[in-house]
């Protein structure tokens, strides 16, 4: 099973992933 | 005979005009009925499976079938003796974290697909206070980024699919199709439209995008929510709903843009998710499709995974505008549960399924649901 997000944010929006990383419930993916 | 054939006096008459209308009207409803068949089959076409002989070979398997196959299997109850070695086995083949669930004991769970959907102990997913954007569920991070100015998403580097295609576009239902689509899925309560785009009505010319840095296309367009379509939306009880955000304030704000990530829950995980952040859900389509996996092997494999499979796309509002999430569902997983929609039943059998792969059905929330960040949403359950 797969969660897709698409959202609309600032372009100074900065994901705090990198593909391939394990992420939890509530874990920040994103700062701006 | 010859003589009747000959003798008869050939009188004519004025057809009524009501007679005439009538005719009229049915050789239209014919005339729309067959531009709707051909555009479902060019959808069809649209959404077909692409990948090597393989992915086509694969695509073959009755796999709705063996997901629902999988549901009963797994919703039988397991003797209490059984419990424990069954689901520790599990959770040492699948990684299952066992010391964060909310009951420990396993013998409490009367079968495999109520120990797949535990709960987990209060606290141990604790949500960061700063961050804009949480995770909605565990899992491993399969992609993210930018979504382009052609409105494509990245599958896998280099392999992309349309995020129309994705979300789906609505259009004005006419009179012959939405009565079938309220007929098609009673349970839903309110069944509104069903998409019936063609490709060629998807492609939104370049001249409607700005650069990318300074992204103000339509959303509208994206969500086909266009100026009278938003008039074709019921409540539950058949009155017209009005969408405040169908319009002008679907417009990205300047300087904004579209982002996306996608998240893999491996069938150790635990599978239910979360509000990622603080944002109102306005809308939720089901997209029929097919239940392909969706581990990192199929989306490398797949070309489309993402828009072939059975999905619920929910989209509504944040902070910073429009906001969508998408659970897909998989093979072992084909069974979605949104926890505010009871309504919604997904991995249905085909008997059961009234509108093909690739269109969907459309509930409105009235008034929008209000989610926090960290609040349940729903789950995937196994089958």
């Amino acid at each position: 099973s797969t969660v897709v997000l698409v959202f609309e944010a600032p372009t100074e929006f900065e994901f705090m992933l990198e593909a391939g990383q394990k992420v939890k419930v509530g874990q920040a993916i994103g700062k701006l | 005979a010859k003589d009747i054939l000959v003798g008869t006096r050939i009188v004519w008459y004025p057809i009524p005009i009501s007679l005439g209308i009538a005719c009229l009207a049915f050789m239209h409803y014919l005339h729309i009925r067959r531009r709707e068949e051909k555009d479902k089959d060019h959808e069809a076409q649209v959404v077909a499976l692409e990948g090597p002989w393989h992915v086509h070979a694969y695509g073959y398997l009755p796999l709705r079938t063996i997901s629902r196959m999988w549901g009963w299997l797994n919703n039988l109850t397991v003797p209490l003796w059984l419990r424990e070695p069954l689901y520790k086995s599990y959770a040492t083949m699948f990684g299952c974290n066992l010391e964060e669930m909310e009951d420990p004991d396993l013998t409490h769970y009367p079968n495999l697909a109520a120990f797949f959907y535990r709960t987990l102990k209060p606290g141990v997913r604790p949500l960061d206070p700063k961050a804009p954007l949480v995770s909605p569920a565990d899992g491993t991070v399969l992609h993210f980024g930018l979504i382009t100015s052609q409105r494509k998403v990245e599958q896998i580097k280099g392999i992309t699919y349309s995020l129309d295609a994705l979300l789906g576009r609505q259009r004005k239902p006419d009179s012959s199709s939405n009565p079938t689509a309220l007929a098609a899925e009673p349970a839903e309560g309110e069944v509104l439209n069903v998409a019936r785009k063609t490709h060629s009505e998807l492609v939104v010319s370049e001249d409607e995008f700005a650069d990318i840095n300074s992204i103000n296309y339509s959303l509208d367009k994206i969500l086909g929510d266009e100026p009278g379509q938003h008039t074709t939306s019921k409540d539950g009880k058949g009155n017209p709903i009005e969408h405040p955000h169908a319009h002008a304030a679907h417009q990205l704000k300047p300087g904004n843009a579209l982002f996306f990530a996608v998240i893999y829950l491996a069938p150790g995980d635990y599978h239910r998710f979360h509000s990622p952040s603080e944002w109102s859900v306005e809308k939720r389509r089901h997209f029929s499709g097919e239940l392909y996996s969706v581990s990192p092997i199929a989306v490398n494999l797949i070309r489309n995974l993402f828009v072939l499979n059975e999905r619920v796309v929910l989209l509504g509002d944040w902070q910073h505008g429009f906001f969508s999430m998408i659970p897909v569902g998989a093979t072992n997983v084909g069974s979605i549960k949104i926890d505010f929609d009871p309504e919604l039943r997904t991995n249905l059998s085909k008997r059961q399924l009234n509108h093909p792969p690739g269109t969907y059905v459309e509930r409105e929330y009235q008034p929008p649901v209000r989610l926090h960040k960290g609040d349940q949403m729903g789950g995937f359950m196994l089958g």
